[in-house]
């Protein structure tokens, strides 16, 4: 059986909200070591990674890895009816065809319990090599965030450059072009506000911003942002859950014809 | 004008 209990069930729930506008059908993988998500979106152009290590809950049983096939939409239905302080259980059979989970609250003494009906999924996986980047760069999520909201004003391409200048992010449509450049920075005293640039090579590279808006959704489970690139790969976006997993998007590039 | 590859083109299938 599988049963696993989360002190912060803000967590999971911060999970779904970061992948459920790029997938609608998903599969969790559990082992004995972590629950997993790998999934592409539909045009498979954008991959998600997400792992949470049994070390971050309370409580983790996977006597046999197994798969919860879950529709997000309906899960993400289930969680707007979880409180912000509420502990989450989940608990599935080894046959896996429903999935149990609970909202417990000891202040407010309720507990929320919910079936959910698990679906067969058949999802392609790629095997993501770990390679070493050209450029990695680790900045405030929120700036990031705000970064890539703001430039979906100027044009839908978003051309990010990674020089020893510093990192810039740029878009040109049809009123004109937008460049926003940002420099290391460790001034501060917090960390998660320092921005450094380790760079081995500039690089250059092409994205939609309508997906890397769609990772921005994970800002909330991050405090800071990880890029990394090299010539002609896919970015990675990796959005750190304290030491205990993280969520990590792929995006292919758009490459000039 | 852009185009954009699947991840496919990068990276193996399991």
């Amino acid at each position: 059986m599988f049963e696993a209990r989360l002190a912060n069930g803000n967590i999971f729930k911060m999970i779904v909200e970061s992948i459920r506008e790029l997938v609608v059908d998903v599969n969790i993988d559990c082992s004995t070591e972590e629950l997993s998500i790998q999934c592409m979106d539909s045009a498979h152009v954008a991959l998600v990674s997400m792992s949470l290590s049994q070390s971050a809950f309370d409580h983790f049983r996977c006597d046999r890895s197994l798969s919860l096939g879950l529709n997000l939409p309906n899960v993400s239905k289930i969680f707007k009816m979880m409180g912000r302080d509420d502990t989450m259980v989940l608990k599935a059979e080894d046959s896996a065809d429903k999935l149990m989970l609970m909202f417990e609250n000891d202040k407010s003494g309720t507990i929320a319990d919910f079936e959910l009906k698990l679906m067969a999924i058949e999802a392609e996986q790629l095997g993501v090599p770990d390679t070493a980047y050209k450029c990695s760069i680790s900045m405030p999520s929120s700036e990031f965030q705000r970064i890539v909201r703001d430039l979906q004003v100027m044009g839908d391409t978003c051309k990010i450059s990674c020089t020893k200048e510093g990192l810039k992010f740029s878009a040109t449509g049809q009123i004109g072009t937008g460049n926003i450049l940002m420099r290391q920075n460790v001034a501060s005293e917090k960390e998660e506000d320092h921005v450094t640039i380790d760079m081995e090579e500039p690089v250059e590279l092409n994205f939609a911003l309508r997906y890397l808006n769609f990772f921005t959704k994970a800002t909330p489970l991050s405090p800071t942002v990880i890029l990394k690139m090299s010539p002609g790969l896919p970015i990675v976006i990796e959005y750190p859950i304290e030491q205990l997993g993280h969520v990590k998007y792929y995006l292919a590039p758009k490459m000039e014809e | 004008i852009f185009f954009q590859c699947t991840l496919r083109s990068y990276f193996q299938k399991k």
